[in-house]
């Protein structure tokens, strides 16, 4: 089953 | 000071039960353009960004940029105050450690005024990267509140399949799996009614439903919603809102690992 990613992965902090 | 005088007070009850399930306590961005929010859910998987330009607004006047801490649940409870037309006027003085909230019915007869705590919040702002949309969708919001309602039922991921033709729900569950088709149609009488496609190339992600079931509670805030998808990256689920701006969510997809 695939994992559920954080949108940190994607977006970084301003 | 800060007055921003809305028309409708309905709007503001829509947005804040669209994202109240989603985030906890958020801050309203207020800046002569206009208010922005964007705010996580406390597991870090789905983001809301709201944006409400100052020409929206039947009056709009902001002298210095706020940041106004709110508790989602406390500023629905007074919405709840609130009948659908009556004129909605959030206001505050520069330093003020609460946001001044007044109804007024259409006739003026009656005219409430509430006094709601702020709060101090760390901003947590994440800068999303400008993305170049694969697949894009637009399609009525009702039907797609209704697809992820039905969804949920059979299971707890759905992948979101983009192609030339139309977009494919899929889910998986105990009880077995289905899918459900939009086929693309841009000949529909009315604008809302019409699914139209975009895409560069065919794309398909998965993602939990739970979440896309809180972006649907969006739905009472217009007829469309836009879906924006790229492999690998999250999509954006936009419900705009007519002459005023948007509430976009962004979802992270689940991945192999």
């Amino acid at each position: 089953m695939p994992g559920q990613s954080s949108l940190f992965t994607f977006f970084t902090k301003a | 000071m800060f007055e921003a005088k809305l028309n409708e007070a309905s709007l503001l009850k829509k947005i804040v039960e669209a994202i109240r399930e989603l985030v906890t306590d958020a801050n309203l961005d207020c800046s002569e353009a206009g208010i922005t929010m964007q705010a996580m859910d406390s597991s870090h998987v789905s983001l809301c960004a709201l944006n409400l330009r100052s020409d929206g607004f039947d009056h709009y006047r902001c002298d210095r940029n706020l940041s106004l801490g709110l508790n989602l649940a406390n500023l629905s409870k007074i919405l709840k105050c609130a009948g659908n037309n009556d004129v909605c006027t959030l206001r505050t003085e520069d330093d003020a450690d609460t946001l001044t909230v007044t109804f007024e019915s259409p006739k003026q007869e009656r005219i409430s005024e509430f006094e709601l705590k702020l709060i101090a919040l760390d901003a947590e702002h994440l800068g999303i990267p400008d993305t170049n949309y694969k697949a894009q969708v637009r399609m009525p919001s009702a039907e797609f509140q209704r697809i992820i309602r039905d969804l949920s039922v059979i299971g707890d991921t759905c992948s979101i399949a983009v192609g030339k033709d139309g977009v494919r729900f899929g889910v998986e569950g105990d009880l077995g799996s289905g899918s459900i088709s939009v086929k693309q149609n841009t000949a529909a009488e009315k604008e809302e009614e019409r699914v139209e496609v975009h895409m560069e190339e065919p794309v398909e992600l998965t993602f939990a439903l739970r979440y896309l079931n809180f972006f649907a509670k969006a739905t009472p805030l217009g007829p469309i919603v836009a879906l924006s998808m790229s492999p690998d990256v999250p999509v954006v689920v936009e419900f705009p809102i007519e002459t005023v701006g948007y509430l976009r969510f962004y979802l992270a997809p689940k991945i192999d690992e």
